[in-house]
């Protein structure tokens, strides 16, 4: 391919040929573009450093390193193209992959990720993020929610309310993303919304990234008394993050009403049919 | 008979803080797990018995709780099947529906009987003894409201079984 892409009248995503990852996402309507690349990463978690003995656990989320480590650099692909729906699929190794999804009429940019489980054998823990990075110039500002009630302004390396002394350069930057979390430069906002309680941040200006998954091996000795391992061979999870690009000034009424559309999903039940009729009576 | 006061007492359980953040001892997620799955079971008692109620028709309801990992035995296995929507927004909403089923062609047919265009999309998957093609159609289902599609497998071109025996059913 010399590029590869899917789109339908509201959305453009564009993937790099040579290594399969989200490249670029255009809102068609709006004429905006935006280079995007998303891709999978792992913080591997702290046994205790010079600075503090405390480990990464349950409770406690610790790197050991300000920089995670991709999954793989590059995921190998397959594209479906139908009527109805239009998916790219990357794997990127075992343990991790992800569908890319439009579906016609959608504003939105489907990604549903599958990670699990997170190898450990090298007796290393490891919190595995989705990170999304853009040139935006967001002046170290971002943004995250309280159960889609009111989304809070969140400042890299600051507190509003008394002079912080930042000693975790990721960890003391990350907070509870419940239903979105979004950046903006004042002119484009890229929101990410999640289907389930997660952590996100925004390390660096322009990037936004979301915690899916984590296993680890230590105990964090905050009361719990075992490491967050699961037993087996561990958990494999699935979830999903819809990405919306729009101006900053459309962008909430955008994200509220599909955020509506996420909590009260449709319900589906099946019958085989050939029921027999039915009256209080 | 249904009952989801089960249900509300696990996810009243549940929102202690070690269960909304994954905190617990294994065997604590373990027993939070027990609980909501308990608790359920007589939900989708109660919901059959409301949608009895609400279309007018007894059914055998199947809630596929796998359908996030592509499994569902009733779809993967029958030639023909109802697929009821039901939407708790307050507003009218188009939603894909994908189902996981075995490979051919179908028929999807909407509250009025009209052919709806659907596709089969084949995915790719580890496990080459797993079929993992997946239906998909565009649903429309009213405010508050349930919509009932009716599907039917095909062979060469022709309906591999009977139809479901028709009832006037509308969205509601």
């Amino acid at each position: 391919f010399n590029v590869l892409a899917i789109e339908n009248e509201h959305i453009r995503a564009t993937f790099n040929p040579k290594t399969g990852l989200l490249m670029e996402i255009e809102n068609l309507d709006k004429k905006l573009l935006l280079p995007v690349q998303q891709a999978f990463f792992s913080y591997f978690a702290s046994r205790g450093d010079r600075l503090s003995d405390q480990v990464s656990g349950a409770y406690i989320f610790r790197p050991n390193q300000s920089q995670p480590l991709p999954v793989r650099r590059w995921a190998q692909i397959r594209v479906v193209k139908t009527d109805l729906v239009q998916e790219v699929h990357q794997n990127f190794s075992a343990w991790c992959s992800q569908v890319v999804r439009l579906y016609p009429g959608q504003q939105h940019l489907e990604l549903e990720w599958t990670v699990g489980p997170i190898p450990v054998i090298d007796s290393w823990g490891k919190e595995v993020i989705s990170r999304f990075d853009t040139p935006l110039k967001t002046n170290e500002r971002f943004y995250t929610d309280s159960n889609g009630r009111e989304i809070l302004e969140r400042r890299r390396n600051y507190r509003p309310t008394w002079n912080l002394n930042q000693t975790e350069e990721v960890a003391g930057n990350y907070y509870p993303v419940n239903s979105r979390i979004y950046i903006t430069d004042g002119q484009v906002q890229l929101t990410v919304l999640t289907d389930r309680s997660q952590g996100g941040s925004s390390v660096r200006d322009g990037s936004l990234e979301l915690m899916v998954h984590r296993r680890l091996v230590n105990d964090d000795r905050r009361g719990i008394g075992e490491p967050l391992m699961e037993s087996g061979s561990g958990a494999l999870v699935r979830g999903r993050h819809l990405v919306l690009l729009d101006t900053f000034q459309a962008a909430a009424s955008g994200h509220r009403l599909l955020a509506e559309k996420v909590v009260l999903a449709p319900q589906v039940v099946l019958a085989p049919g050939g029921g027999v009729p039915y009256n209080l009576g | 008979s249904g009952d989801s006061a089960p249900l509300n007492e696990a996810m009243a359980v549940l929102q202690h803080h070690d269960a909304v953040t994954g905190t617990c001892k294994q065997h604590v997620a373990d027993d939070y797990a027990r609980q909501l799955a308990a608790g359920w079971e007589p939900c989708e008692v109660l919901l059959s018995n409301a949608l009895a109620r609400l279309s007018g028709s007894k059914e055998d309801f199947t809630f596929c709780r796998d359908l996030n990992i592509s499994r569902c035995q009733l779809s993967q296995t029958s030639s023909s099947f109802q697929v009821t929507i039901y939407n708790p927004l307050g507003r009218k909403v188009d939603w894909m529906v994908r189902l996981p089923v075995s490979k051919g062609v179908f028929l999807v047919r909407d509250p009025q009987g009209r052919t709806v265009d659907n596709n089969v999309v084949i995915l790719p998957s580890t496990d080459r003894q797993m079929d993992h093609s997946e239906l998909l159609f565009s649903a429309s289902v009213p405010a508050l409201g349930f919509s009932t599609y009716s599907v039917t497998k095909m062979t060469n071109g022709k309906l591999q079984t009977r139809a479901p025996r028709r009832r006037p059913k509308k969205s509601s």
